[in-house]
């Protein structure tokens, strides 16, 4: 039942890793002057790490960073990856708000950013949230990628045991995963802004999580969060709550998007979509687009204003 | 192929400060091989815990003798995703 094209891809339903990789091979043969491909590197067990670049030309304009499915085990986030992928590419042209963004801006989504877990999770262990590297010294195999960066790394708020689901890695960017995008977030050099998308638990959070501190854009993150969430809750009434990570939820080293801020990455911001019920990662598949909708809203948001607010 | 017959997913409430710190204190008992889905941050906010079959009475004892508030959000994983593999078999051929 392979579909033949993106417009008959059932986002409706969760998809194998081999599906979502010829679903993005289909975007960018059906786009070829809006989509491309770049393999920014390789996961541990060889698996390409595909980022979609939407572009309407220039060069090295200013960019926007998507990622999905970093912690594997999150399905509803690659789903909306998927999701996210195809509306960029549909709305172009039609929708005035992202015409305008992709007219000046470039967008980069990496909608399987862990491919091994990903893999492991349909295969082996559904539960599986971490990479599949195995660990020097223990029988416990893998480290959590987000907890893995060069940003407080190895401070409280992660684990040194490697048998822990935060597990932070020998050492930063241990990770082929997180290198990869490292190295290509550092050679682009022009990225403006930095989501990295989780779930469960329905919070938009800002740096930081390894320190209190506040980071010098706190009230401008702030407020636009707020935007945000309330975009998003205007389309089902999906509460969210936001603010600082450490403020919001936990202190939590070596993470994402406390790398990206300090690379100058001002509107670095991480989600944590549904789950409103009690299904926690088993979200039901007839949620997915629902959540990929007004999740949209909140990114229109941020992107909105990383647009109108260049820096 | 691992998989969780009898894992349940409990969602704990705390009452106080207090209480949260002593379902934190779980985090450390490594023997019963938590996995916190849901990980302790504030009063406010539940959390949820995948608790293996082994460990369930121990685990339900020990919240009762604390007098944690609990819920079983999740009865038996494994069915839950039997029912998600379904799912997506039933979609995949339609």
């Amino acid at each position: 039942a392979e579909p033949r094209n993106t417009e008959s891809f059932d986002f409706s339903r969760y998809h194998t890793i081999s599906e979502i990789y010829s679903f993005q091979d289909m975007l960018v043969a059906e786009n070829p002057n809006l989509v491309s491909k770049i393999v920014i590197g390789q996961s541990y067990q060889g698996r390409p790490l595909n980022v979609l670049k939407f572009s309407t030309g220039g060069t090295n304009r200013p960019a926007i960073w998507i990622d999905t499915g970093i912690h594997s085990r999150e399905w509803v986030t690659q789903a909306s990856g998927t999701w996210f992928a195809k509306k960029i590419a549909s709305d172009y042209g039609r929708d005035s708000a992202l015409t305008a963004i992709l007219d000046k801006m470039d967008i980069f989504v990496e909608i399987v950013t862990n491919p091994d877990g990903f893999y492991f999770t349909h295969n082996s262990n559904r539960m599986w949230r971490k990479t599949r590297k195995p660990n020097p010294g223990s029988s416990c195999v893998g480290v959590d990628p987000n907890r893995n960066w060069d940003a407080g790394f190895g401070g409280a708020g992660a684990s040194g045991n490697p048998c822990s689901e935060t597990y932070r890695g020998e050492k930063a960017h241990s990770e082929p995963e997180v290198k990869s995008i490292v190295d290509f977030v550092k050679s682009h050099g022009n990225f403006k802004a930095f989501v990295s998308i989780h779930s469960y638990s329905q919070m938009l959070l800002y740096p930081y999580g390894y320190t209190t501190t506040p980071v010098k854009d706190q009230a401008e993150l702030h407020n636009l969060a707020n935007k945000a969430i309330t975009d998003l809750a205007s389309l089902y009434g999906t509460r969210y709550r936001y603010g600082s990570i450490i403020n919001t939820i936990y202190q939590a080293s070596g993470g994402t998007i406390d790398w990206t801020y300090n690379q100058g990455i001002k509107y670095s911001y991480t989600f944590e979509l549904r789950d409103t019920g009690r299904y926690g990662f088993i979200l039901p598949a007839n949620q997915i687009i629902p959540t990929a909708q007004e999740t949209w809203l909140a990114l229109m948001a941020i992107m909105d204003h990383t647009f109108k607010n260049p820096y | 192929k691992e998989t969780f017959e009898g894992h349940q997913v409990l969602r704990i409430t705390a009452k106080d400060e207090a209480q949260l710190a002593l379902i934190k204190d779980m985090e450390e008992m490594v023997h019963l091989q938590l996995d916190f889905w849901r990980g302790v941050t504030d009063v406010a906010t539940p959390v949820d815990v995948r608790v293996p079959f082994h460990s369930l009475q121990s685990v339900k004892r020990h919240l009762e003798s604390l007098e944690l508030e609990y819920l079983v959000m999740i009865q038996d994983l494994q069915v839950m995703l039997d029912e998600e593999k379904l799912e997506m078999e039933s979609a995949a051929r339609v």
